[in-house]
Protein backbone atom coordinates (compact mmCIF):
# COMPACT_ATOMS: atom_id res chain seq x y z
CA UNK A 1 0.00 0.00 0.00
CA UNK A 2 1.34 3.46 -1.04
CA UNK A 3 0.18 6.56 0.59
CA UNK A 4 1.57 9.91 -0.93
CA UNK A 5 -0.87 11.95 1.97
CA UNK A 6 -0.51 10.08 5.28
CA UNK A 7 -4.44 11.35 6.35
CA UNK A 8 -5.31 8.66 3.88
CA UNK A 9 -4.42 5.63 5.58
CA UNK A 10 -7.59 3.54 6.29
CA UNK A 11 -8.25 2.80 9.71
CA UNK A 12 -8.80 -0.75 9.10
CA UNK A 13 -4.58 -1.15 8.34
CA UNK A 14 -4.02 0.31 12.27
CA UNK A 15 -6.84 -2.70 13.35
CA UNK A 16 -4.32 -5.18 11.76
CA UNK A 17 -1.55 -5.98 14.28
CA UNK A 18 1.91 -7.69 13.95
CA UNK A 19 2.24 -11.23 14.10
CA UNK A 20 4.83 -9.61 16.64
CA UNK A 21 2.11 -8.22 18.90
CA UNK A 22 1.67 -11.86 20.82
CA UNK A 23 5.37 -11.35 22.36
CA UNK A 24 3.63 -8.81 24.35
CA UNK A 25 2.43 -11.58 26.77
CA UNK A 26 5.79 -12.67 27.78
CA UNK A 27 6.91 -9.90 29.41
CA UNK A 28 7.83 -10.53 32.43
CA UNK A 29 9.17 -13.76 32.22
CA UNK A 30 12.64 -15.16 33.01
CA UNK A 31 14.71 -18.29 33.20
CA UNK A 32 13.69 -21.61 34.45
CA UNK A 33 9.81 -20.90 33.37
CA UNK A 34 7.67 -22.70 31.02
CA UNK A 35 5.20 -20.44 28.83
CA UNK A 36 2.85 -21.00 26.55
CA UNK A 37 4.56 -18.74 22.95
CA UNK A 38 7.91 -18.91 23.90
CA UNK A 39 8.41 -21.28 20.87
CA UNK A 40 7.55 -18.57 18.62
CA UNK A 41 10.28 -16.21 20.32
CA UNK A 42 12.74 -18.79 19.72
CA UNK A 43 11.76 -18.64 16.13
CA UNK A 44 12.05 -15.10 16.55
CA UNK A 45 15.66 -15.28 17.99
CA UNK A 46 16.80 -18.07 15.24
CA UNK A 47 15.55 -15.87 12.27
CA UNK A 48 17.15 -13.47 12.97
CA UNK A 49 20.59 -15.27 14.15
CA UNK A 50 20.76 -15.25 17.79
CA UNK A 51 19.72 -18.96 18.22
CA UNK A 52 21.34 -22.02 16.19
CA UNK A 53 19.12 -25.26 15.74
CA UNK A 54 16.41 -25.98 13.32
CA UNK A 55 12.61 -26.27 14.40
CA UNK A 56 10.93 -28.05 17.30
CA UNK A 57 11.53 -25.28 20.01
CA UNK A 58 9.74 -25.65 23.32
CA UNK A 59 8.18 -23.10 25.66
CA UNK A 60 10.76 -23.60 28.09
CA UNK A 61 12.81 -20.92 28.66
CA UNK A 62 15.83 -22.65 28.73
CA UNK A 63 19.74 -21.86 28.60
CA UNK A 64 19.93 -21.43 24.78
CA UNK A 65 16.77 -18.71 25.27
CA UNK A 66 18.48 -16.68 28.15
CA UNK A 67 22.01 -16.67 26.14
CA UNK A 68 20.07 -15.28 23.03
CA UNK A 69 18.18 -12.59 25.16
CA UNK A 70 21.23 -11.47 27.05
CA UNK A 71 22.77 -11.77 23.37
CA UNK A 72 20.09 -9.85 21.81
CA UNK A 73 20.17 -7.02 24.78
CA UNK A 74 23.48 -6.41 24.02
CA UNK A 75 23.35 -5.55 20.49
CA UNK A 76 20.14 -3.21 21.04
CA UNK A 77 21.88 -1.46 23.82
CA UNK A 78 19.64 -2.73 26.43
CA UNK A 79 20.20 -3.80 30.27
CA UNK A 80 21.83 -6.96 29.79
CA UNK A 81 19.68 -9.53 32.27
CA UNK A 82 18.72 -12.38 30.35
CA UNK A 83 15.13 -12.15 30.97
CA UNK A 84 12.14 -10.66 29.04
CA UNK A 85 12.05 -7.34 30.61
CA UNK A 86 9.46 -4.84 29.28
CA UNK A 87 11.96 -2.91 27.65
CA UNK A 88 13.14 -6.08 25.70
CA UNK A 89 10.07 -7.28 24.84
CA UNK A 90 8.96 -3.82 23.20
CA UNK A 91 12.33 -3.96 21.37
CA UNK A 92 11.54 -7.03 19.76
CA UNK A 93 8.37 -6.00 18.48
CA UNK A 94 9.52 -2.80 16.86
CA UNK A 95 9.30 -3.47 12.97
CA UNK A 96 12.62 -4.42 11.24
CA UNK A 97 14.42 -5.42 8.21
CA UNK A 98 14.59 -8.85 7.50
CA UNK A 99 18.29 -9.06 7.32
CA UNK A 100 19.91 -11.00 10.00
CA UNK A 101 22.21 -9.46 13.19
CA UNK A 102 24.03 -12.69 13.89
CA UNK A 103 25.56 -16.10 11.87
CA UNK A 104 27.56 -18.48 12.68
CA UNK A 105 27.83 -16.73 15.92
CA UNK A 106 29.44 -13.69 14.70
CA UNK A 107 28.45 -10.46 15.49
CA UNK A 108 29.92 -6.75 14.89
CA UNK A 109 26.92 -5.53 16.72
CA UNK A 110 27.33 -4.99 20.38
CA UNK A 111 28.03 -8.29 21.70
CA UNK A 112 30.58 -9.35 18.98
CA UNK A 113 33.00 -6.75 20.43
CA UNK A 114 35.69 -7.56 22.70
CA UNK A 115 35.65 -6.66 26.72
CA UNK A 116 38.64 -4.95 26.29
CA UNK A 117 37.02 -2.60 23.79
CA UNK A 118 34.78 -2.01 26.65
CA UNK A 119 36.77 -1.45 29.19
CA UNK A 120 38.15 1.02 27.01
CA UNK A 121 35.35 2.98 26.12
CA UNK A 122 34.16 2.59 29.80
CA UNK A 123 37.63 4.40 30.65
CA UNK A 124 37.07 7.30 28.85
CA UNK A 125 33.80 7.84 29.71
CA UNK A 126 34.66 8.07 32.93
CA UNK B 1 29.41 -0.79 11.66
CA UNK B 2 29.89 -4.08 10.02
CA UNK B 3 30.30 -6.04 6.95
CA UNK B 4 28.72 -9.20 5.61
CA UNK B 5 31.47 -12.30 5.87
CA UNK B 6 34.21 -11.79 3.66
CA UNK B 7 33.18 -8.00 3.18
CA UNK B 8 32.06 -8.54 0.22
CA UNK B 9 31.53 -5.21 -1.94
CA UNK B 10 30.99 -3.71 -5.71
CA UNK B 11 34.21 -4.49 -7.48
CA UNK B 12 36.64 -1.80 -8.15
CA UNK B 13 35.50 -1.05 -11.85
CA UNK B 14 32.48 -1.50 -11.80
CA UNK B 15 31.11 1.92 -9.29
CA UNK B 16 28.21 2.88 -11.82
CA UNK B 17 25.48 0.79 -10.97
CA UNK B 18 22.22 0.91 -12.73
CA UNK B 19 18.89 -0.32 -10.72
CA UNK B 20 15.26 -1.18 -12.15
CA UNK B 21 11.88 -1.98 -10.19
CA UNK B 22 10.43 -5.34 -10.46
CA UNK B 23 8.05 -5.83 -11.96
CA UNK B 24 7.36 -2.15 -13.15
CA UNK B 25 3.47 -1.72 -12.11
CA UNK B 26 2.63 0.56 -9.60
CA UNK B 27 6.00 2.40 -9.72
CA UNK B 28 4.75 5.81 -9.82
CA UNK B 29 6.92 9.07 -10.21
CA UNK B 30 6.94 9.94 -6.97
CA UNK B 31 7.93 6.28 -5.58
CA UNK B 32 10.53 6.43 -8.42
CA UNK B 33 12.07 9.71 -6.77
CA UNK B 34 12.24 8.44 -3.01
CA UNK B 35 14.62 5.81 -4.35
CA UNK B 36 16.32 8.08 -6.22
CA UNK B 37 17.19 10.68 -3.19
CA UNK B 38 18.19 7.79 -1.20
CA UNK B 39 20.28 6.26 -3.89
CA UNK B 40 21.89 10.18 -4.17
CA UNK B 41 22.41 9.71 -0.55
CA UNK B 42 25.15 7.13 -0.29
CA UNK B 43 26.28 8.53 -3.62
CA UNK B 44 27.11 11.52 -1.91
CA UNK B 45 29.76 10.23 -0.04
CA UNK B 46 31.23 7.09 -1.98
CA UNK B 47 32.55 6.93 -5.82
CA UNK B 48 29.41 5.16 -6.28
CA UNK B 49 26.43 6.13 -8.62
CA UNK B 50 23.07 4.76 -9.14
CA UNK B 51 21.24 4.87 -12.79
CA UNK B 52 17.77 4.30 -13.22
CA UNK B 53 16.81 1.31 -16.05
CA UNK B 54 13.76 0.11 -17.52
CA UNK B 55 15.87 -3.43 -17.70
CA UNK B 56 15.18 -5.82 -14.66
CA UNK B 57 17.27 -8.42 -16.42
CA UNK B 58 20.39 -6.62 -17.02
CA UNK B 59 20.14 -3.63 -13.82
CA UNK B 60 22.88 -4.64 -10.93
CA UNK B 61 20.14 -3.97 -8.52
CA UNK B 62 16.38 -5.51 -9.08
CA UNK B 63 13.50 -3.63 -6.53
CA UNK B 64 10.62 -5.36 -5.82
CA UNK B 65 7.25 -5.02 -3.46
CA UNK B 66 6.19 -8.21 -2.73
CA UNK B 67 3.40 -10.18 -0.53
CA UNK B 68 4.58 -13.35 1.64
CA UNK B 69 6.44 -15.97 0.06
CA UNK B 70 8.18 -14.67 -2.92
CA UNK B 71 10.57 -16.87 -4.01
CA UNK B 72 13.95 -16.37 -1.58
CA UNK B 73 12.79 -18.52 1.05
CA UNK B 74 12.43 -15.23 2.92
CA UNK B 75 8.85 -14.75 3.13
CA UNK B 76 7.05 -11.90 4.55
CA UNK B 77 5.29 -11.44 6.97
CA UNK B 78 2.03 -8.45 6.78
CA UNK B 79 1.65 -5.80 8.46
CA UNK B 80 4.73 -4.90 9.91
CA UNK B 81 7.24 -6.87 11.80
CA UNK B 82 9.90 -7.30 8.91
CA UNK B 83 9.53 -4.49 6.50
CA UNK B 84 12.22 -5.05 3.83
CA UNK B 85 15.56 -7.13 3.26
CA UNK B 86 18.65 -7.09 0.77
CA UNK B 87 21.23 -8.74 -0.47
CA UNK B 88 24.59 -8.48 -0.19
CA UNK B 89 27.04 -7.61 -2.88
CA UNK B 90 27.05 -8.43 -6.10
CA UNK B 91 23.37 -10.12 -5.85
CA UNK B 92 21.34 -6.63 -5.44
CA UNK B 93 18.41 -8.25 -4.98
CA UNK B 94 16.41 -5.60 -2.84
CA UNK B 95 12.78 -7.04 -1.21
CA UNK B 96 9.96 -5.16 0.52
CA UNK B 97 6.69 -5.92 2.24
CA UNK B 98 4.06 -4.83 -0.52
CA UNK B 99 1.68 -5.41 2.95
CA UNK B 100 2.95 -2.07 4.65
CA UNK B 101 1.94 0.99 4.79
CA UNK B 102 4.50 2.91 2.82
CA UNK B 103 4.31 6.81 3.03
CA UNK B 104 6.13 8.12 0.07
CA UNK B 105 5.93 11.53 0.07
CA UNK B 106 4.67 13.19 3.03
CA UNK B 107 5.88 13.93 6.75
CA UNK B 108 5.35 10.47 8.09
CA UNK B 109 5.38 12.30 11.74
CA UNK B 110 2.19 13.77 11.24
CA UNK B 111 0.44 10.25 10.51
CA UNK B 112 -1.78 9.03 12.90
CA UNK B 113 -1.95 5.45 11.78
CA UNK B 114 0.44 3.14 13.60
CA UNK B 115 1.16 1.65 10.81
CA UNK B 116 2.93 3.66 8.76
CA UNK B 117 6.23 3.40 7.47
CA UNK B 118 8.52 5.97 5.64
CA UNK B 119 9.62 4.55 2.64
CA UNK B 120 12.54 6.40 1.83
CA UNK B 121 13.80 5.81 5.93
CA UNK B 122 13.70 1.86 4.70
CA UNK B 123 15.28 2.59 1.42
CA UNK B 124 18.35 4.39 2.51
CA UNK B 125 19.21 1.51 5.11
CA UNK B 126 18.29 -1.67 2.90
CA UNK B 127 20.70 0.09 0.46
CA UNK B 128 23.42 0.26 3.05
CA UNK B 129 22.88 -3.53 2.82
CA UNK B 130 23.01 -3.92 -1.14
CA UNK B 131 26.33 -2.07 -0.98
CA UNK B 132 27.96 -4.35 1.79
CA UNK B 133 27.17 -3.27 4.93
CA UNK B 134 25.48 -4.95 8.08
CA UNK B 135 23.35 -3.93 10.88
CA UNK B 136 25.05 -1.80 13.39
CA UNK B 137 24.14 -1.33 17.64
CA UNK B 138 24.48 2.50 17.08
CA UNK B 139 20.54 3.22 17.31
CA UNK B 140 21.22 6.42 15.52
CA UNK B 141 22.89 5.28 12.46
CA UNK B 142 21.03 4.04 9.20
CA UNK B 143 22.02 0.56 9.62
CA UNK B 144 20.47 0.15 12.81
CA UNK B 145 18.68 -3.01 12.47
CA UNK B 146 14.72 -1.30 13.66
CA UNK B 147 12.48 1.38 12.92
CA UNK B 148 9.42 2.49 14.65
CA UNK B 149 6.53 3.34 12.34
CA UNK B 150 5.71 7.08 11.58
CA UNK B 151 9.42 8.01 11.78
CA UNK B 152 11.56 9.37 9.46
CA UNK B 153 15.69 8.35 9.49
CA UNK B 154 17.16 9.06 6.23
CA UNK B 155 20.30 11.16 6.80
CA UNK B 156 23.27 9.38 7.16
CA UNK B 157 25.47 9.11 10.79
CA UNK B 158 29.17 9.17 10.66
CA UNK B 159 29.12 5.58 11.60
CA UNK B 160 27.24 4.52 8.02
CA UNK B 161 29.45 6.74 6.29
CA UNK B 162 32.81 5.44 8.01
CA UNK B 163 31.68 2.18 7.22
CA UNK B 164 30.92 2.50 3.79
CA UNK B 165 33.69 4.62 3.01
CA UNK B 166 35.82 1.81 4.50
CA UNK B 167 34.62 -0.36 1.64
CA UNK B 168 34.75 2.14 -1.17
CA UNK B 169 36.51 5.08 -0.19
CA UNK B 170 35.28 8.89 -0.12
CA UNK B 171 33.62 10.51 -3.33
CA UNK B 172 36.05 12.44 -4.64
CA UNK B 173 34.53 15.34 -4.96
CA UNK B 174 33.72 15.68 -1.78
CA UNK B 175 31.88 13.78 1.47
CA UNK B 176 29.46 16.37 1.53
CA UNK B 177 30.38 17.43 4.62
CA UNK B 178 30.36 14.18 6.44
CA UNK B 179 32.84 13.37 9.63
CA UNK B 180 36.13 12.08 8.72
CA UNK B 181 36.43 8.80 8.04
CA UNK B 182 38.81 6.56 10.29
CA UNK B 183 41.49 4.45 9.01
CA UNK B 184 40.01 1.00 9.85
CA UNK B 185 37.32 -0.11 11.21
CA UNK B 186 36.76 0.41 14.58
CA UNK B 187 34.85 -2.88 15.65
CA UNK B 188 36.94 -5.66 17.18
CA UNK B 189 35.86 -8.47 16.50
CA UNK B 190 38.37 -8.97 14.01
CA UNK B 191 35.99 -10.55 11.32
CA UNK B 192 33.88 -9.91 8.86
CA UNK B 193 30.52 -9.39 10.74
CA UNK B 194 27.17 -9.76 9.94
CA UNK B 195 24.97 -11.68 7.67
CA UNK B 196 22.27 -11.45 5.03
CA UNK B 197 19.29 -13.26 5.23
CA UNK B 198 20.50 -15.78 2.87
Amino acid sequence: HFFTNVSSIPPWLNATGSNWESFHNLSGHHFGQRVDGLNRLKSYLHYFGYINGTSNFTDDFDDALKSAVETYQKNFNLNVTGSLDNHTVQQIIKPRCGVADIVNGTSAMNSGKSNATSSFLSIVAR
Amino acid sequence: YAFFPGEPRWPEGHYDLTYAFNPEENITDEIRGVFARAFDRWSKVTPLTFELSTSPNSADITIGFFNGEHGDGEPFDGILGTLAHAFSPPSGRFHLDAAESWVVDDDVNKSTSLAAIDLESVAVHEIGHLLGLGHSSVEESIMYPAITTRTRKVELQSDDIMGIQYLYGANPAGNNGSSTPSSGRETSDGGGALISSS
